[in-house]
């Protein structure tokens, strides 16, 4: 599904350089439930943004689906961030004039062939299996942050696309909670081949993931699959 | 230090009321190292956020060394939490257009007894002990999730208040750093007396608290001293 060859990623501040990344080789396949772990700082957002086409290397190449990611246009990359990819984002990313349910409609009202009646369904749907049924018409600032972080969670699942991105998706939930998200997330995968790949500090999400991948100062340090 | 009576949090959300916490007593001696723990949307933040004097309860008193909180004016109130408080927020709530370095040092720019020198020492020995030296310059925008928690934890810490609110302050922390950040609470608490008040489902933030109090749907349900 994914294929990640000599990335690297330097940010430019003023003068000086920020080496994030320094030479990632990476190969995921369809179906993969794994994680990404390392100590803060260690580069997991920024991979996760490159691979989400949020963000250019400034050295490497990415294939989508054997697509190289650099190569396609504007158009074809926002169509790909649309229908195949999920990203849950470490800050969630929420728009703040809109309720939960609207932010988690919002990403399926860009699917054009979607019925109304569907939308409301998948939606309704997906907000019950987080455990915010009861909190729909509340709008991010009238959510505690973990029930942020689902409304962000849901959002990115309701999609159904390919491969979903999940920086740190557990960071402000409790272990109960935690739990019955990714075991809506485990479902998934095992009943859409959704492709999860999880940075995370978590070791709860350790214990679920197949493979386990463990960068240090911008380079993988090891690699473990169970 | 700290005495809460009969405190209830109701939020008005349109027509719903929508009840956050519902009749909390609690007493907080100086000194203490406690965390109060529930699952996501148990009242964590919002009990936090009446302590820490940045919004008012529906009903109940809260008493600041013996001074009820209610009673006081805006003035008083701003500096109480000045020079008494620190507090360390779960959105880390920094500003963008400053770096770490001044982020830190604004909070003991609003000291006008401390000089220049003294102000720079400070600073700079917070950012070392969370491990952030090498990024004194970066904005929030150029920092990882976690390098910005432990900003905001440093721009508490600094300030030497007699009491810190710690919200989720290790959530986007991998174990090493979490430990790092703990060690120099610990070290504070031990030295200087300071109160610590968590709030947190991080397990190894319980192993270093002295007494944890579990919320549960807005009341205390629990409490344990260790
Ligand atoms: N401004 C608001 N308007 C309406 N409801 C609110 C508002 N702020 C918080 N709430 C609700 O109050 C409850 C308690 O929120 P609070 O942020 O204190 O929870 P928490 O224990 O900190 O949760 P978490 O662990 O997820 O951070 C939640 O159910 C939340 O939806
Ligand atoms: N825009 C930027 N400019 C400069 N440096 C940056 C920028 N964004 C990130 N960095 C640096 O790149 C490094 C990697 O950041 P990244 O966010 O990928 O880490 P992370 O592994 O996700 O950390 P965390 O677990 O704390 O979220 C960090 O040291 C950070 O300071
Ligand atoms: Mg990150
Ligand atoms: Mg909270």
């Amino acid at each position: 599904l994914l294929e990640l060859k000599g990335i690297k990623k330097i940010y430019q501040q003023g003068q000086v350089e920020v080496p994030a990344l320094r030479g990632i080789d990476l190969t995921i396949h369809r179906g993969e439930f794994t994680s990404v772990v390392g100590p803060s700082g260690s580069g997991k957002t920024t991979l996760l943004n490159l691979i989400g086409c949020l963000d250019t290397p400034t050295e490497g190449k990415i294939f989508f689906d054997n697509r190289e990611i650099e190569k396609l246009s504007k158009e074809e990359l926002a169509l790909l961030r649309r229908y195949n990819l999920g990203f849950i984002f470490q800050e969630y990313n929420l728009i703040p004039v809109l309720s939960a349910y609207e932010n988690v409609e919002l990403a399926l009202r860009l699917f054009d062939d979607i019925k109304e009646i569907e939308v409301e369904k998948r939606v309704k749907n997906i907000l019950e299996a987080v455990g915010l049924a009861d909190f729909a018409h509340h709008t991010p600032g009238e959510l505690s942050g973990g029930q942020q972080q689902r409304v962000s969670i849901a959002r990115a699942l309701v999609k159904e696309p390919k491969l979903i991105l999940a920086d740190e998706p557990t960071a402000n939930l409790d272990s109960k909670t935690s739990e019955e998200v990714l075991e809506v997330m485990v479902e998934m995968n095992q009943q859409l081949d959704t492709t999860f790949i999880f940075s995370t500090h978590d070791p709860l999400v350790w214990d679920y993931a197949q493979r386990i991948i463990t960068l240090k100062d911008g380079q993988i340090a090891e690699e473990k699959s169970s």
